[in-house]
């Protein structure tokens, strides 16, 4: 089905979706922010 | 589906005659709201940003359901800081309510709206005294409170339906209502007041049109899902959330000093359950963190890690 | 992928008068299809076997034509364009759309020196016409215009037909793809298993915490 193919070629070139240096260190830096508000919790907790 | 949608006037004229809500306090046990109501509240409340909005809602009774068919928004600002803000916009509700009938709309006012942004859905002593108010001269009436804050980062509606028991009635021992995080500058408020009111169960309900203009958004409303995140959307809430948290450590640090000093013996259980509340909503202001930043991974292990 | 929605009739249509024009006629109806402004898609036509029997014959030109719209670029025409029929307007356009969902199969960032060259475009104003114009309206590419950095940042582009020896990578993307999601899937459940396993034991020890302060309450009584 050519169409589909088309359309499955037209998909595929999308990905990856993201990809910078800029989106690594904000996607790092919330993972890091969001694992230190955990830790804080955990001392709440505690 | 549709039958929802058509008046019923001459049964709407009964239940207005029988006033079977006089004999019991309890009687509205349900609330229906329609998808489009609940759109039009939610949109005003997360327009209002930081500042209460207020609106009324119109709709019908079946038996003790009241079904909400629409919303309006009215033009007041702030509930909190105000006495009935509702005062303001008598004017407006009655032209309001008779230009509606004139258009064919026959559905009366069934109830007011108002958001509480950032501090949960519960009754405060002004709305209380609003919603008592309210029940005495303007029965079937209902009282929703919509908080657009929660709703947007828990990504469901925060949404709570209330009706107030009559002045000096004793209510029967409530089935604890789910625990939330009231703010410290809430939490005077929000404890005096909650065996005034009772809420009611929520359901929603939409249309054949709305199911179909839903279903065109479908890939809207995905893209938007997957393209959004929460850790970035509500930064400025967690924010405020942390700080009211350290507010409440602090506050409970210097109560338990100032016990200890005193020869009083320390109300420790009462200690344990602030400091047991303040765990619990640190646990839930992380919880909701980790969901967001798993939602992040999960997006980045699925969209970027695959290369063409 | 209301582009394949939109060109699927099209298509249908000039496969069905593939199927019953020979010779110089077929040829005519090949121009008219690369001319058409909402055709985009050509593999269809290219395995009409009439199509295919203009090998060797004095009308081959027009087969590689075709196979020129299906797979080729503007370069590529100007680089063979002694060997194939002369160019309409809307045939010159309609190869510069397809030469850009090209170059959209390897960047996502096209700047516009590339473009221009590529599409003998002799200025900014001329491209971006072109691109917004002839391209986004058209329905094929979806993106932004970054004239600061002088780029398009492309979001979306419809696919262009496959050539054969594309096909291997596609499916060796969508097979990574779907073992990612399968990985994903099981760390997933694992992480869940774990989760309860913990809430399990935390449940238990607290338990025996409570009992023991039951214990030590009780001694003290």
């Amino acid at each position: 089905d050519n169409s589909l193919a088309r359309q499955v070629s037209s998909l595929l070139r999308r990905l990856p979706a993201i990809e910078s240096g800029k989106f690594q260190d904000d996607f790092l830096m919330e993972y890091n922010d969001t694992l230190l508000v955990t830790y804080l919790a955990m001392i709440t907790n505690c | 589906t549709d039958a929802i949608y058509f008046y019923d006037e001459a049964n709407h004229a009964k239940i207005q005659q029988q006033k079977p809500w006089t004999t019991d306090p309890h009687y509205f046990k349900r609330v229906k709201i329609s998808a489009l109501a609940l759109l039009k509240m939610v949109v005003h409340a997360r327009s209002g940003g930081t500042i209460e909005i207020m609106g009324l809602m119109q709709g019908k009774v079946d038996g003790n359901t009241i079904i909400v068919m629409d919303a309006f928004a009215l033009p007041v600002e702030g509930t909190e800081t105000r006495v009935n803000a509702q005062a303001d916009a008598y004017e407006y509700m009655v032209d309001y309510s008779q230009t509606n009938k004139q258009a064919g709309r026959l559905e009366n006012v069934v109830g007011w709206y108002h958001s509480h942004p950032g501090y949960g859905c519960w009754l405060s002593g002004i709305d209380c005294s609003t919603q008592m108010l309210n029940q005495q001269f303007q029965e079937p009436f209902l009282a929703v409170v919509i908080d657009p804050t929660r709703t947007v980062s828990a990504g469901k509606v925060e949404i709570g339906a209330f009706r107030t028991y009559p002045e000096g009635y004793k209510p029967p021992s409530e089935p604890v209502s789910e625990y939330q995080t009231i703010p410290l500058n809430k939490i005077e408020d929000f404890g005096v007041h909650c065996k005034q009111y009772y809420s009611l169960d929520v359901t929603y309900f939409k249309s054949s049109l709305d199911n179909h203009l839903l279903d065109l958004l479908w890939n809207k409303y995905w893209v938007n899902t997957l393209s959004s995140s929460p850790l970035l959307a509500n930064r400025d809430y967690v924010a405020g959330q942390i700080s009211d948290l350290a507010e409440k450590l602090e506050q409970a640090e210097t109560q338990v000093h100032s016990r200890m000093g005193s020869m009083i013996p320390s109300k420790k259980k009462e200690d344990d359950s602030q400091l047991a509340k303040i765990t619990r909503d640190s646990s839930k202001i992380t919880v909701e963190q980790v969901h967001g930043l798993m939602s992040q991974v999960i997006k980045d292990i699925l969209f970027n890690s695959v290369h063409h | 992928m209301d582009i394949e929605q939109k060109q699927a009739e099209l298509i249908e249509y000039f496969v069905k008068q593939a199927e019953i024009h020979k010779g110089l006629s077929l040829g005519n109806l090949i121009v008219e299809a690369t001319s058409h402004s909402s055709l985009f898609g050509f593999s269809e036509i290219l395995s009409v076997p009439n199509v295919v029997q203009l090998q060797g014959t004095e009308h081959s030109v027009y087969l590689d034509l075709l196979r020129l719209f299906a797979h080729g670029t503007w370069s590529d025409y100007k680089s063979n364009s002694g060997r194939l029929p002369p160019l309409v307007p809307d045939q010159v356009l309609k190869l510069k759309q397809l030469s850009v969902l090209t170059l959209a199969e390897t960047d996502k960032v096209l700047p516009y020196d590339n473009l221009m060259q590529e599409l003998d475009v002799s200025n900014v104003r001329e491209l971006e016409d072109f691109l917004i114009n002839d391209c986004m309206y058209a329905g094929i590419v979806r993106g932004k215009l970054d004239q600061l950095r002088r780029c398009f940042e492309v979001q979306f582009a419809a696919g262009r037909d496959l050539r054969p020896e594309q096909l291997g990578g596609m499916i060796q993307t969508l097979e990574t793809w779907l073992n990612t999601s399968d990985n994903l899937l099981h760390s997933i459940q694992e992480k869940i298993k774990w989760a309860d396993t913990m809430s399990e034991l935390d449940k238990k020890h607290r338990k025996e915490v409570e009992d023991k302060v039951d214990d030590i309450k009780k001694s003290l009584t």
